[in-house]
């Protein structure tokens, strides 16, 4: 028996738009410690890597471990009918092929449920492997979304530069050319503002705009963005 | 799809 149960749906429904435009489908693997999701997106660029701690939900139990392949499309059809604040319960029984969603409105007067099919997907055991980065940058995450969507006006690309003063976002096209740079936060008042940088080495890199332009969807999930880069190895 | 093929190997695809 999985059951897993959120007190407000929002917090599912910002996971889901943070991936649903980069993966078709994916597998939920549940266990005693919540649920993991690592999945290639669909052109097989980018690793998708997803942790849902049991704790963070406001119950959780999970008898036996328990994959769930998802049609992210037809889970985004239903997380569309609950509302933000609506409690959401997920449940399926051991070797199910399908998985509820359990909407409850606060005043408990309206209650739904969808039933969703399970997918056999490929397994593949994925992940990020463990790096020494030359350089992270902790910046604020609505900033950081506002310079992609900003810079991919210019061009395809954009070029982070770091150094252990600033990190420098550039792009250039036909239209002309954009530089975007951040200093490094001198005081930390308001954790949530400050730029920080951990610099090893200073690199300079580029990276496809869509793809940060898909990453950045999971902007509304935390205030802060870690970018974690060196030379030869993905961002 | 070379580039495609050192990415999976990289997140550990088979």
């Amino acid at each position: 028996m999985f059951e897993a149960r959120l007190n407000a749906s929002n917090v599912l429904k910002k996971v889901l738009d943070a991936i649903k435009d980069l993966l078709n489908e994916a597998t939920f693997d549940c266990s005693d410690s919540g649920i993991q999701l690592q999945a290639m997106d669909n052109s097989h660029v980018s690793l998708v890597s997803l942790s849902l701690r049991s704790d963070g939900f406001d119950k959780y139990r999970c008898d036996r471990n328990l994959s769930m392949g998802m049609n992210l499309a037809n889970m985004a059809k239903i997380m569309k009918c609950a509302n933000n604040d609506d409690t959401l319960t997920m449940k399926a029984q051991d070797n199910a092929d399908t998985v509820t969603f359990m909407f409850e409105s606060q005043n408990q007067e309206k209650v739904s449920d969808y039933e969703m099919k399970l997918m056999n997907l490929d397994q593949e055991h994925l992940g990020i492997p463990e790096t020494d980065y030359a350089c992270v940058v902790r910046m604020p995450a609505m900033e950081f979304a506002r310079i992609c969507r900003d810079l991919s006006q210019f061009g395809e690309s954009v070029v982070i530069s770091c150094t252990k003063e600033g990190v420098k976002f550039s792009a250039s096209g036909d239209a002309g050319s954009a530089n975007i740079k951040l200093a490094q936060t001198s005081t930390i008042d308001k954790e949530d503002e400050s730029v920080i940088i951990e610099m090893q080495e200073p690199v300079t890199l580029t990276f496809a705009c869509r793809y940060l332009n898909s990453f950045t969807k999971a902007t509304p999930l935390c205030n802060q963005v870690q970018l974690s880069m060196s030379a030869d190895v993905p961002l | 799809g070379t580039i495609q093929n050192w990415l999976a190997g990289y997140f550990g695809a088979e």
